[in-house]
């Protein structure tokens, strides 16, 4: 499988809300969106995994100026002891289009991740990117050994 | 903010994995993307949220008729234990080319789930779309729900 990666991308703006334990009943993403929307924040990624024991988490990422909105309408909602929030991450994109399958740049760019010793916190995946969010001061690190391992110079 | 919705899909040919308490270190992600590869396995989306107490849940979706290979190539690495297999999923994307944040659609996306009590399992977002996954036999109810709450018609 050809690699056909054309850039990497690092944001460190953002910062990272995650609203422990949810009930995985349907219609709750539904009530925490509309009180995020009513506020008026931005978001940029949102992941949620499957459910176990009937509850699950709900990651979603804002500008870190919106932070404080975000955080006071999500605690509306799920109560202000199961939001957690990271004021500053990093968000590392690898892009790829015509990524016909992940599996060839996943193991790439977690492998580089890995031979530095860079935790990864969060992944979503796109048609054409693989996304991760590290802690912020690896954000730098993270952007150098992902554009080696993928040979891009560092003019982007 | 102008919802820019140009379509919804629904993509039911999928299965999901999902690698249950894995432990949040370094290198972890590698070594398990470095079996997929190993096992010639083509994969959609990669799915993994923040940890608590140490661990957290890796999901990802492949196509059906490759299940049996991905599951035997995550076994070698986690332990057939931790290998959690949906055979059958539906993928619903709401699609949306200049969705400069998603907060708006994702609230109505969520909503018109919500409305047919459909559970959303897995969230996974991009620069121009929202993926969301549901039981299998929802899918054709959730692609429904979803073009009446676009106002896409039904020749997509
Ligand atoms: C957790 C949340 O996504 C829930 N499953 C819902 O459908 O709203
Ligand atoms: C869980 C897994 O993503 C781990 N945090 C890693 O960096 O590999």
């Amino acid at each position: 499988e050809e690699l056909v990666v054309s850039g990497v991308e690092l944001d460190d703006t953002q910062a990272r809300l995650t609203l422990l334990d949810v009930p995985d009943q349907p219609g709750y993403a539904a009530k925490v969106f509309h009180a995020i929307a009513d506020a008026d924040v931005f978001i940029d990624m949102i992941v949620q995994n499957v459910s176990t024991a009937g509850q699950t988490h709900l990651s979603f990422t804002v500008p870190r100026t919106q932070i404080e909105r975000a955080r006071a309408a999500a605690a509306k909602v799920v109560g202000a002891s199961h939001v957690a929030v990271e004021p500053q991450i990093a968000k590392l994109s690898v892009l790829g289009v015509g990524m016909r399958t992940h599996t060839g740049v996943a193991m790439r760019m977690f492998g580089a991740l890995a031979d530095k010793n860079i935790n990864i916190t969060l992944i979503n995946t796109s048609e054409v990117r693989i996304n991760v969010v590290t802690d912020f001061g690896h954000g730098r690190a993270a952007l150098e050994c992902l554009r080696t391992a993928f040979e891009i110079n560092g003019d982007y």
